[in-house]
């Protein structure tokens, strides 16, 4: 369904504005590498059925999402390493593989290896945006791009929620995938003050700039 | 199946 395309595309668009921004400006200041690090994390462990996926929709985003991250981690610990300040980036993300690790072995659907690990994966990403966001409360404003890539990348979990609603009254079986529903409702909400601010100021020509 | 369903999202 349009909510789901538009959720992957935007997804996908956040990650090439990120590569961008850091290749623009030959720079990957305000962006937190902590932040990018749980994304791959994420990724690897959501994706472990990568071998198995039969739609190749799923596939090459699969195999996009991953390869992309690798090279925005690359990027940032090689290429443009002097301009990652990790005195801003002190979040401490023990916290969040804890809420991601305890919440996964203790609901997962199944208990097997990939259930557990798809579990872990989407509570790790309701969060994952949390050091970047801490970053951004330290330095107190943002370069536009890196406004509009957290805005995409925000946007592509929000917009799974439509797309959820769609598939509940749409397909004959009326399921709700509790994890990922209330993931994505947790992920969407840490946003919120974010897309404000975002709304106020960036959409409107201004410079994204905490009160 | 249950568990295989909804793992056809990204």
């Amino acid at each position: 369904n349009i909510f789901r395309v538009l959720g992957d595309f935007s997804h996908l668009a956040s990650i090439f504005i990120l590569l961008h921004k850091i290749q623009q400006l030959k720079s990957c200041s305000g962006i937190s590498f902590k932040s990018q690090v749980l994304y791959m994390l994420v990724y690897i462990t959501r994706y472990l059925d990568l071998p198995w996926t039969s739609s190749p929709y799923n596939f090459i985003f699969k195999v996009l999402f991953i390869s992309s991250e690798l090279y925005i981690i690359y990027l940032m610990a090689r290429a443009y390493k002097p301009t990652n300040d990790p005195n801003l980036d002190t979040f401490h993300v023990e916290f969040l593989l804890g809420f991601a690790g305890l919440l996964a072995l203790l609901f997962p659907y199944k208990y097997t290896i990939l259930e557990v690990f798809w579990a872990f994966s989407i509570w790790l990403e309701s969060v994952a945006i949390l050091p970047q966001l801490f970053m951004l409360q330290r330095t107190g404003e943002a370069e536009a791009m890196t406004a509009h890539y957290i805005a995409a990348l925000g946007m592509y979990r929000a917009l799974y929620i439509p797309n959820w609603i769609y598939r509940y009254f749409s397909e004959p079986t009326h399921k709700v995938d509790t994890i990922a529903v209330t993931a994505g409702i947790l992920q969407t909400i840490l946003y919120s003050d974010f897309f404000w601010i975002y709304y106020t100021k960036v959409m409107r020509g201004e410079k994204f700039k905490l009160p | 199946k249950e568990a295989k369903a909804k793992k056809d999202e990204l």
